[in-house]
């Protein structure tokens, strides 16, 4: 996974 | 969901709650920069915004309306509560400095051209130096209240957490993100000359103080 599909960290 | 960034996230909290306890017990905001805490209000308003469109887990969604409330309860103790303890004559950082480059470069470097995304991106570029107002006053000043130091030392950890958190997802998971990582060892560096002084002096029982 390279760069971010969704936003699962805080 | 790994045991570094679980600890991140639990020191993260730790550092939230330390300030504003500190802040409420002492009724004081002496020593702390309320320009620092506007920009973490600010970062966690602008990445949370996701909180109205997805739902990851319970424990992500009830984390992030606990940062969110705290940013904005330790900013009201700051400016309005306790606004006549806030030491605004040593709170000089210019904020504008960081906010403005912070903005262009989430509009440059982003992983997709959308509002939510460029946001994310603000937020996670401007809390990498949301700290230097802080760090800024305390260099003004030469000293820093004990407590004060556990507060930035938990802030400082989170992300150097995080940062474990990032390898070990990148070989469990294969999951990498570049803005991330890059942001996070910046946040990270920034912390070091601190880390050096909280280490050698506040672990011994001595008063966080610059030489003159």
């Amino acid at each position: 996974v390279i760069g971010r599909t969704h936003h699962d960290e805080l | 969901m790994n045991v570094f960034r679980l600890t991140g996230d639990l020191s993260h909290l730790a550092a939230i709650i330390i300030l504003l306890l500190k802040i409420w017990k002492s009724r004081s905001c002496a020593g702390i920069s309320g320009k620092s805490q506007i920009l973490f209000a600010l970062v966690f308003t602008t990445r949370y915004l996701d909180l109205l469109t997805s739902f990851i887990s319970l424990y992500n969604t009830s984390m992030k309306i606990i940062y969110v409330g705290c940013a904005y309860a330790t900013v009201y103790l700051i400016y309005a509560k306790f606004r006549a303890t806030y030491d605004g004559n040593h709170d000089t950082f210019r904020v504008e400095f960081l906010v403005v480059p912070v903005g262009g470069l989430a509009f440059l470097v982003n992983h997709d051209f959308s509002p939510l995304e460029i946001l994310w991106t603000f937020s996670i570029y401007l809390e990498s130096v949301a700290i230097l107002p802080q760090l800024f006053m305390i260099s003004k000043t030469g000293e820093a209240e004990t407590i004060t130091t556990h507060y930035l030392f938990c802030l400082g950890v989170y992300r150097a957490l995080y940062l474990f958190n990032w390898i070990w997802r990148f070989y469990f998971e294969g999951f990498f993100d570049m803005i991330a990582i890059v942001a996070g060892v910046v946040q990270t560096i920034l912390y070091c000359d601190f880390f050096y002084l909280y280490i050698t002096k506040v672990l011994k029982g001595k008063k966080l103080s610059l030489p003159a």
